[in-house]
């Protein structure tokens, strides 16, 4: 028997919009310790990892091991009928083949269900290797997703360089040239605006701007982001689900032809 | 130019 219950429907939307634009499908693991997914997109170029703990459901049961394959579009249909403050239970049985969401409404007068079938999804895990990183920045979310946005219409790369002085990301195209740069901000009142690099040695790498701008679908579950960075091995962005666990996107590089 | 680089060819499989 599984059975995952979160207070608010709406992290679970947030969680779904945050994936579904590089995923059609995903397996859910579940176990004791929570649910995990590890999926690349269609074209391989990313990954998406998504963990959250069982202690930050409201009520978490897993009985045994449970690998379910879900359409991510199904998901985002039913997930649509419900209001953002509802509650939400995610059930089944063991070998199941499909799974029940049940939305209860706050006073307990409406209560819903879906149950959506599972599917059988080849799954290709792929182990993560430990990695020292050469610079790690976390920035407020809405200014990396702000900064995705506005260098997409210079061209498809962003050139990321990262120096003890700040990070500069930059465009190159039909248009000209665009460069943002950012420096470490001395003191803030709020942790959420601040800009904090650590760097061990400057590293500059090109990504792909679509894959970024995919990836800040994820800005509404968190303040800040976590840009981690390494001379030729993928980026990591990584955004906290506060209380719960963590969306983290690995985008392999793009090299010198 | 650059070339896009697969994430498989970064990580094994397991």
């Amino acid at each position: 028997m599984f059975e995952a219950r979160l207070g608010q429907a709406t992290i679970l939307k947030k969680i779904l919009d945050a994936i579904k634009d590089l995923l059609n499908e995903a397996t859910f693991d579940c176990s004791d310790s929570g649910i995990q997914l590890q999926a690349m997109d269609n074209s391989h170029v990313s990954l998406v990892s998504l963990t959250l703990r069982s202690d930050g459901f409201d009520k978490f049961r897993c009985d045994r091991n449970l690998s379910m394959g879900m359409n991510l579009g199904s998901m985002a249909k039913i997930l649509k009928c419900a209001n953002n403050e509802d509650n939400v239970t995610m059930k089944a049985q063991d070998n199941a083949d499909t799974v029940t969401i049940m939305f209860e409404s706050a006073n307990q007068e409406k209560v819903s269900d879906y149950e959506m079938k599972l599917m059988n999804l080849d799954q290709e895990h792929l182990g993560i290797p430990e990695t020292d990183f050469s610079c790690v920045v976390r920035m407020p979310a809405m200014e990396f997703a702000r900064i995705c946005r506005d260098l997409a219409q210079f061209s498809e790369s962003v050139v990321i360089c990262c120096t003890k002085e700040g990070v500069k990301f930059s465009a190159s195209g039909d248009v000209g040239t665009a460069n943002i740069k950012l420096a470490q901000t001395g003191s803030v009142d709020k942790e959420e605006e601040a800009v904090i690099i650590e760097m061990q040695e400057p590293v500059t790498l090109t990504f792909a701007c679509r894959y970024l701008n995919a990836f800040t679908k994820a800005t509404p579950l968190s303040t800040q982001v976590q840009l981690s960075m390494c001379a030729d091995v993928p980026l990591v962005v990584e955004y906290a689900i506060k209380d719960l666990g963590h969306i983290r996107y690995y985008l392999a590089p793009k090299i010198e032809d | 130019n650059s070339k896009q680089t697969s994430i498989s060819s970064f990580f094994k499989k397991e």
